[in-house]
């Protein structure tokens, strides 16, 4: 499975809707500080199933929700689209079906999340299983939060069993 | 699942030990399993220490040495079996200059070896300046984020200018 | 007691709204003693709105949001009470250019107000060049650490050439 | 009172005896990852009377003491001195007779800390309540570790009270 884009509308401070090509190689992200970088870095795990508003540093998953600013309104539905490519058929078997597959995750304020895998209503379970298979997915140790990078050799030896089932 | 465990760790383990030679441009690392009878149950514990240093814990390393460790040890795990996107938010805040050179070395030698797809944040123009193509976010309204595909120079340039 | 605390608390908030102003550029904040009954036993709240954001909760605020904010905090307590020594290590790493650039006017400010020292270590160049003096830490023989006095040129170029 | 400078011997990367003069104004310390710079605040926060091995990124205080490389054998002895300017007076009671203070502390392998100021054993304690006069000390909030900027505001309300203490 490929990623290929990720697309955010009414996510933390993308008020409106960006879309975010990930292409083969490096690709860099820069800006000043508090300019919105590692807000798409939570976009990415929250699109795939992270259940813990404390991941996303808001007390609660609400916060998600773009809060407005002084001169815009607050909004009350977060939306995020990824766009998979999955030509090479390495989805589990009830998404196995097609060439690309898109996930989606929204929230609307105080009603909670809801998730769609082309278009179809899904379960965070399947979504979570989706990128399992995949060596992904919300906690992958390949997705290095700001800060975070020391965590791994400060972390006790169990915690750190979840790199080795990675690999397997 | 043992059986599986155990390869899988031992592929880890070398590559590791690679990595971190590679990126400390010398020195000693390992990686063992703790004496769980079952290894399903076992934790990962890690060995390292940079060149001409005695072997301590790991707590005593630097900023930057445990920076590097951990980076030997994600791409580590990459090599044995490749993750399809890796996200690495300032992770080379804590380098310094020659380190920054030999981070964005490594990050190459992966992407060619792996079909692994990277999106690396960063404030470091020596790192900017070897990506395949950046993202430049701006705020010029105040507290909306906008996304816009830049040039280094241009990079450079919204990287400096505050948000305020 | 209580009568000092309060009244060395008045301040402290007065120094940090104006600290955090100019870090900012603008932007609002201020300390808040939580409500317990009593002030030798109350909490301090800090409440931090970057110019043109809504105020939210402090762990929204981005990683270099986050350090200016807690650098304000420490020198309006300087301001109130000045200490005689003051030791950065590495605050600048989180920071864009030009909040850097920022957080060494304040420095400067900050230093001809009070008597305090600082220590700043960094891996910043345009910090190092706003500095009075400068320290350079080689490890010639591998693990031995020794002090040389530098001037800037070759400060750049320590920091450069690798531990290895 | 005026810190004026850091002598360290043994401490940690700092095999031979090592002085740094601290000057008014800005002073910076530069080098490249692992060369020590870190190991000198430490150094001071130590000499300072601070007690956690922790603190000291240690699991026992003895970490502290020169371990030796691949080179060098290991020492047994650890030492730093701290040198202050009191011609203001300002310090406690029993140590306000003189121009000049320096505060010694001593780790031997397996035998623990010992203080001195001006060349007389002191406690532990007596040292704590002598930087704590002058709005210093092991664990003031003027003094700030690496990585741990961000510290004061990811902290609970209760937590940050020491600060308001420092400021009165
Ligand atoms: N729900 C929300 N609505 C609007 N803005 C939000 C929301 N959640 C977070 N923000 C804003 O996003 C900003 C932080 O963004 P982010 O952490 O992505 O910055 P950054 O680009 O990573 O900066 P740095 O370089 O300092 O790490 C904060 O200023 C915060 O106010
Ligand atoms: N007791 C000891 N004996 C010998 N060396 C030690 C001892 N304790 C720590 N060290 C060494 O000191 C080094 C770390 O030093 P320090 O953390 O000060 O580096 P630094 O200059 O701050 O680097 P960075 O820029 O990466 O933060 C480690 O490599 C560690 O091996
Ligand atoms: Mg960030
Ligand atoms: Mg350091």
């Amino acid at each position: 499975m490929i990623f290929r884009s990720l697309k955010m509308a009414g996510f933390k401070s993308f008020a409106e809707a960006a879309e975010i090509d990930i292409e083969s190689g490096l690709t860099g992200i820069v800006g000043p500080n508090g300019c919105g970088k590692s807000n798409i870095v939570e976009g990415l795990r929250w699109v795939m199933g992270e259940s813990s508003a404390r991941q996303m540093r808001g007390g609660e998953m609400d916060d998600v929700i773009f809060a407005g600013t002084e001169q815009r309104p607050a909004r009350n539905l977060a939306e995020i689209t990824l766009e998979l490519d999955n030509r090479k058929r390495s989805a589990p078997a009830e998404f196995n079906n097609s060439d690309d597959i898109e996930i989606t995750r929204k929230i609307e304020r105080g009603k909670g999340s809801s998730y769609y895998v082309n278009a179809k209503p899904a379960r965070a379970r399947d979504i979570q299983l989706l990128f399992a298979d995949v060596a992904s997915g919300a906690r992958s140790s390949g997705i290095v939060s700001q800060g975070r990078i020391g965590a791994i050799v400060g972390a006790k030896p169990t915690d750190r069993r979840a790199l080795l089932e990675e690999a397997a | 699942g043992r059986e599986r465990l155990l390869k899988s760790f031992a592929e880890v383990n070398q590559h590791f030990k690679a990595l971190f030679n590679k990126l400390f441009g010398g020195g000693t690392a390992e990686l063992q399993l703790t004496d769980a009878d079952d290894p399903l149950e076992a934790g990962l514990e890690i060995l390292a220490s940079p060149p001409g240093k005695r072997l301590q814990s790991l707590s005593l390393l630097s900023g930057g040495e445990q920076a590097l460790t951990a980076l030997a040890i994600i791409f580590a795990v990459f090599l044995t079996n490749p993750a399809p996107i890796c996200v690495l938010d300032e992770v080379d805040a804590p380098l310094d200059d020659s380190n920054v050179v030999r981070f964005c070395d490594l990050l190459r030698d992966i992407c060619s070896q792996t079909d692994t797809r990277f999106l690396v944040i960063t404030h470091h123009r020596m790192t900017m300046a070897r990506m395949d193509r950046l993202f430049g976010i701006t705020m010029e309204q105040r507290g909306i984020s906008k996304l816009v595909s830049v040039d280094l120079q241009t990079a450079e340039r919204i990287r400096d200018i505050a948000v305020a």
